[in-house]
C-alpha cells in the first residue's frame, strides 16, 4: 500500500501549529 | 487521533530508562529499569507531548530514551529485533538533542524507505560520549542494512570523519554489551 511520508520541513512548520500545542 | 490530524505510517512508544553507573546491564534489571512515557499515533500529538520532553543533552548520565513501534519492546529478546540489529554513531557531548531530533523526525516521516524493516530509535546519554542507534529487523540484509546507514548520514548530516559502526543483537546478547 502506499506510505505516509512527511519531510523534515513539513513535520517543523506543523511544530507551531495551533493543534500540536 | 483528533479529526483533521495528521496520521503517522505507524503507531509510536516512547521509553525511558536509566541505569545506576557501574550496574551491569542485565534483561532483568533492564526490563524493570525501563518506563513507557506516550503512544502518538499523529505528527499533533507527537509535538503536544515532545514540547514537554527533558531535551537528551538535558538529561543526567546513564538515561536512554527509545522510541519504538507500537507492539516492539525496546530489547534485543522482542520477535522483532531477535534477528536484527543497529547503526550506532558515536556523539562528542552537545551534540544528542539536535541529532536525535533529525533522526526521530526521519523515522515519524518515514525517510529511511527500507518498508517494515524499522523497529525504533534509541538516545543513550553517557559520562563522556552520548550514543544515538537505530535499530532495524534483519541484520543479515546488506542491502538494507547500507540503505539505512545512507539515509542516517544524510539525516544527521554527520562530518565524514563520523564512525559508525552495525551491530547485530545476538552479539550484543553474547557479550551482554550494547556498544
Amino acid at each position: 500500500g502506499t506510505r505516509i511520508i512527511y519531510e523534515r520541513n513539513f513535520l517543523m512548520q506543523m511544530r507551531n501549529s495551533p493543534l500540536a500545542q | 487521533i483528533n479529526p483533521g490530524d495528521h496520521k503517522l505510517q505507524f503507531v509510536y512508544t516512547l521509553w525511558f530508562s536509566r541505569r545506576s553507573p557501574g550496574n551491569k546491564a542485565s534483561s532483568s534489571n533492564y526490563e524493570d529499569n525501563i518506563k513507557m512515557v506516550a503512544t502518538f499515533a499523529s505528527v499533533e500529538q507527537f509535538w503536544s507531548f515532545y514540547s514537554f520532553l527533558t531535551r537528551p543533552c538535558d538529561l543526567t548520565s546513564s538515561s536512554d530514551y527509545h522510541l519504538f513501534k507500537q507492539g516492539i519492546k525496546p530489547m534485543w529478546e522482542d520477535d522483532a529485533n531477535k534477528t536484527g540489529g543497529k547503526w550506532i554513531v558515536r556523539l562528542r557531548k552537545g551534540l544528542a538533542s539536535r541529532l536525535w531530533e533529525n533522526l526521530i523526525l526521519a523515522m515519524l516521516g518515514e525517510q529511511f524507505m527500507v518498508g517494515d524493516e524499522i523497529c525504533g530509535a534509541v538516545v543513550s546519554i553517557r559520562f563522556a560520549e552520548d550514543i544515538i542507534s537505530i535499530w532495524n529487523r534483519t541484520a543479515s540484509d546488506r542491502t538494507i542494512t547500507s540503505r539505512i546507514r545512507d539515509t542516517l548520514k544524510r539525516v544527521l548530516n554527520l562530518p565524514l570523519s563520523t564512525i559508525m559502526e552495525y551491530k547485530a543483537h545476538t552479539d550484543s546478547i553474547k557479550d551482554q554489551s550494547s556498544f
